[in-house]
């Protein structure tokens, strides 16, 4: 469901390994 | 810090190349936006890598990219809240 968008857009942490971003095709 | 490179990016894997990019972009933002650093790196890692490439060496088009994020994250932020409102 693209109605519940609460948590965009993911939060970049210097230090965290980002995981905003899942399975983006080329 | 050495400048990030094309080559750099291109020998790590894709997750690790947007870790990467971030690492480098979120200090630049947090010195215009200190509050909302982490969501506007979070968007702008939705760009390409070789666009936020560019942006790095160029601080101009970095910062309307910046302030581009800022209104569109208002923008979504205030939907958000009369939603909630309501």
């Amino acid at each position: 469901s693209k109605s519940s968008n609460a948590s965009w857009p993911p939060e970049f942490q210097p230090g965290v390994p980002w995981k905003g971003i899942p399975n983006i095709d080329p | 810090q050495e400048p990030l490179t094309a080559s750099m990016l291109a020998a790590a894997p894709p997750q690790e190349q947007k870790q990467m990019l971030g690492e480098r972009l979120y200090p630049l933002i947090h010195a215009m936006h200190p509050s909302l650093a982490g969501k506007i790196t979070g968007m702008l890692l939705e760009i390409d890598n070789s666009e936020l490439l560019l942006m790095l060496e160029s601080p101009e088009s970095l910062h309307s990219k910046i302030e581009e994020a800022v209104a569109v994250l208002q923008v979504h932020q205030m939907s958000e809240v009369s939603h909630k409102s309501n």
